[in-house]
């Protein structure tokens, strides 16, 4: 297909700074019915991600640091690749989410596979 | 697209009872790496679902009970419908997983927009 990452990204994303409590994190994730958030520094750069299943690896194994919980080796996309590069990524490593960064390594926006699958409605 | 959801369904997936602890729901959620748990009840119906998203809600909301936080209103597929029919279930009730159910209302497998996107990767 023709159709960008940047055709289908939610640039409107959620993130946290690392320091950031569990509590705060899954707060967030709740109030914006969003599974996953980026971990960026003050100056936009990705560092990391959190999401609704690490807070579940956090229940289990009784962890109360978001540190401890934090991916850091943060699979990524840019604005301008195809959706399949995206769909392949999230496959290979079995993950439903990749930020989407910009020339200057800063977060611009969030693609899931939920936002990959809905074109499959639409388009057939 | 001619493909059905039981060409791309997940035969193999693990489902909880309704009177399971929060913690062990967590921990089968991190050992078998799934974000979705379907509730059925000891004749194998479809009672309802739980997901890691729940989860994270019971650490915001400080929830201790497994029985809060499952979602009763289960919305599902049959095995011969096309993977539109689940895409567009998922997309228009903002959901990534749905079970699938035989004539008898059994659950026979889960599909995912994770497999439904994977399809984009392969094929474009
Ligand atoms: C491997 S997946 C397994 C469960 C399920 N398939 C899912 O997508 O949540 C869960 C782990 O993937 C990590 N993860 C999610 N998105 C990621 C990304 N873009 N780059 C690297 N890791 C990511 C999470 O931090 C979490 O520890
Ligand atoms: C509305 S979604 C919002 C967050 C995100 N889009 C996701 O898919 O997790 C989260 C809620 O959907 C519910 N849910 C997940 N799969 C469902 C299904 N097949 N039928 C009904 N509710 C479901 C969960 O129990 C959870 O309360």
């Amino acid at each position: 297909s023709q159709i960008l990452v940047s055709d289908i990204m939610n640039p409107n994303f959620y993130s946290v700074s690392r320091d950031e409590t569990l509590e705060n994190a899954s707060m967030l994730m709740v109030k914006k019915k969003v599974n996953h958030l980026p971990v960026v520094s003050e100056d936009g750069k990705l560092e990391g991600i959190v999401t609704s299943w690490d807070i579940t690896k956090a229940v289990a194994c009784k962890i109360t640091e978001l540190e401890e919980i934090i991916t850091r080796d943060v699979k990524y996309v840019y604005s301008g690749e195809k959706i399949e590069a995206a769909s392949s990524i999230m496959e290979d490593y079995s993950i439903s989410a990749l930020p989407v960064i910009d020339s200057e390594s800063r977060i611009i926006g969030m693609v899931t596979s939920e936002s990959i699958s809905a074109l499959i409605g639409r388009f057939g």
